[in-house]
């Protein structure tokens, strides 16, 4: 979970 | 994708259906808070700002889609539509809900993973989504009584928040990949809101008898 990871739940 | 996230969504993508549905075949909206549906089109919005700029998957790309139109759809036909909106029970739906927008975007500029635009907006729509179903659970507490469809409505909606948690275990242990933080607290939140609903679903279902929710 570090920063500037995509949000890739909806 | 596991097994829990693809449940959870496909429980959230049904809420929707079921609540257009029930606009749509009974040309009426009674029991359906407007405010909390305009909570939701504005969580949906803010959060898939990244629809622009971020590629994901088709799948993503698709519900996020879904969940945009079908929110702003819902929020139109209440407010636009000439026979829907006149069963809106404009009357108890007096939930202060400018409030939560207010402390959420408040909280989301203080506690988010990075002070970007779209860090902020992910971080407000997530604080407003743990909330949003509150001016919902008031109209229906002061309705009294619950149509069949409004409470399958609410209840997928709960059910999806349960899935989700349960996505976030999976993950935390089987793929050993933390989902977000914010989003796992907040999530939590959000599901403890509907403990009471759930427990008065259960009970008349259990006893075959119509939802009624206490004052």
């Amino acid at each position: 979970s570090s920063q500037g990871e995509l949000h890739d739940e909806l | 994708m596991n097994i829990f996230r693809l449940a959870g969504d496909m429980t959230h993508l049904i809420s929707v259906l079921v609540l257009l549905l029930k606009i749509y075949a009974t040309k009426s909206c009674s029991g359906i808070s407007l405010k909390t549906q305009e909570l939701y089109a504005m969580v949906f919005v803010a959060r898939y700002l990244d629809l622009f700029t971020d590629y994901i998957s088709f799948y993503n790309t698709v519900m996020k889609i879904v969940f945009i139109l079908s929110s702003l759809a819902i929020v139109w036909c209440m407010r636009m539509h000439r026979v829907v909106k006149r069963s809106y029970d404009k009357e108890l739906d007096t939930f202060r809900h400018n409030i939560l927008i207010v402390v959420c975007f408040g909280v989301a500029v203080i506690i988010n993973e990075k002070f970007t635009l779209r860090e902020v907006f992910w971080a407000f729509s997530i604080y407003l989504e743990a909330v949003a179903i509150l001016p919902q659970l008031v109209l229906l507490q002061r309705s009294g009584n619950v149509d069949n469809l409004t409470g399958q409505y609410v209840f997928l909606l709960g059910g999806y928040r349960a899935f989700y948690i349960l996505n976030w275990i999976y993950r935390y242990f089987v793929e050993q990949r933390f989902s977000r933080w914010i989003s796992a607290i907040s999530g939590l939140i959000q599901t403890a809101l509907y403990a009471d609903f759930f427990y008065y679903y259960f009970l008349s279902w259990k006893n075959n008898a119509k939802l009624h929710l206490p004052a």
